[in-house]
């Protein structure tokens, strides 16, 4: 993974061939899971970073959309930071002596895929909808948390549509499945592009969680080390109150489940390339992004619950 | 691949909720097959919208006998896709030479 190019966007096979040399590498700290399989049968893998056993955790998860093709290429950087900062980086190895760190990189295979082959433009996964032509639900509103509510729709032919069920489409339900068994996941990031936002639950609700106030002080202090390194400013702040109310989404589910240190970011930019955005800014958003983590982090391993 | 030549995004920019509204009513108009890159839920935040070379014209058409603010945020989507794959296939063949 040395030689791998990180400035670049890479297809799902390369990317797997990637998870495979970085587990190869760092078999005492690196291993993969496979959580389940995605619609068309493609393996949803998740890796482990992890020093001893039965440790709580924070997950970290991109590409949920599929066209949001510079969340993936962060993940890809974001699993070689972790293998090579523990045991060099202080705080990252007080972190993974404590805590472990799950990373699941192309949380939409399918839809990845088809972005590579079909269509670039592609958001949903790719499951078929009885009694429509259209394929696709949104994995982003087909969570049980205020699923079928305003922000989503109940229309396949649209980007937002929320599925025939909550939890119907098997990307979500692997990750469903997963936390609930491993019960002690105490931090959860699930990562976006485009606007340049770092949200907190809730989005199907107005009301306001009973941790707001942790969770807004702790996103500040995110985004101003985000903004620390080449400048980039983040707004922040609940989704419903600071972008617009979606129901159903993956943040205000893992909320709802107990896990309190839940957040999403919408990455860059803010509308200059969209979801087209040139590889040459890979690097400095997952830089950038990787400071703002690192604090949600820290936060989570030094105020266990 | 599904070719996105001609296509434009518009960054919309709505003043009050009335505008907001009549944006969203162009969701449910299945014809002209836009894709909302960002939703138009509030006042103040800008609604990006793909639009294709055919309904670009009525769209824009639209856009203005409402009054509503808008200007082109990308000037076609494809040019953009093209750049992307070139810088793909490049890396590709570097990485295929070194190896």
């Amino acid at each position: 993974t040395d030689s791998f190019n990180y400035a670049t966007y890479h297809t799902f096979d390369e990317i797997n061939a990637f998870i495979d040399n970085l587990v190869n590498e760092n078999p005492n700290l690196v291993s993969k899971i496979q959580i389940g399989s995605s619609y068309e049968g493609r393996p949803l893998n998740v890796l482990k970073f992890s020093t001893g056993p039965n440790r709580p955790a924070f997950w970290i998860d991109t590409g949920i959309h599929s066209r949001e093709w510079v969340t993936q290429a962060s993940g890809i950087w974001f699993a070689k930071k972790i293998a090579t900062d523990y045991g060099k980086d202080a705080s990252l190895t007080n972190t993974l002596n404590n805590i472990d760190i799950l990373l699941e990189i192309v949380t939409n295979p399918d839809g990845y895929v088809y972005t590579h082959k079909s269509d670039r433009m592609w958001r949903k996964t790719r499951s078929p909808n009885s009694g429509s032509l259209c394929v696709g639900t949104d994995p982003n509103r087909n969570w049980d948390a205020g699923f079928g509510g305003p922000g989503s729709s109940s229309n396949p032919c649209t980007e937002t549509y929320r599925g025939r069920a909550a939890h119907s489409e098997p990307e979500v339900k692997a990750i469903v499945d997963f936390v609930k068994s491993h019960g002690n996941i105490k931090g959860f990031v699930s990562i976006h592009s485009y606007s340049q936002m770092l949200l907190f639950p809730y989005g199907y609700t107005t009301a306001r969680t009973p941790d707001h106030n942790e969770l807004n002080t702790v996103s500040r202090n995110a985004v101003n080390a985000l903004a620390s390194l080449y400048g980039t400013s983040y707004t922040y702040g609940s989704i419903i109150a600071t972008i617009y109310q979606a129901s159903g989404g993956t943040i205000d589910w893992t909320y709802n489940q107990g896990i309190k240190y839940s957040y999403s970011f919408e990455l860059r930019d803010t509308g200059r390339y969209g979801f087209a955005l040139p590889a040459n800014q890979i690097i400095p958003t997952a830089e950038e992004t990787w400071l703002a983590l690192t604090k949600l982090i820290e936060h989570t391993r030094d105020n266990l619950y | 691949m599904e070719n996105y030549s001609g296509q434009q995004v518009l960054r919309i920019f709505p003043t009050d909720e009335d505008q907001v509204n009549l944006v969203r009513a162009l969701e449910d108009l299945e014809h002209l097959q836009i894709d909302f890159w960002t939703s138009p839920t509030k006042v103040l935040l800008p609604i990006d919208i793909r639009v294709s070379f055919r309904n670009l014209q009525s769209v824009k058409v639209y856009l203005e006998s409402n009054n509503i603010q808008y200007s082109i945020m990308i000037h076609d989507v494809q040019s953009l896709l093209d750049e992307e794959q070139n810088e793909m296939r490049r890396n590709r063949a570097t990485e295929n030479a070194r190896s």
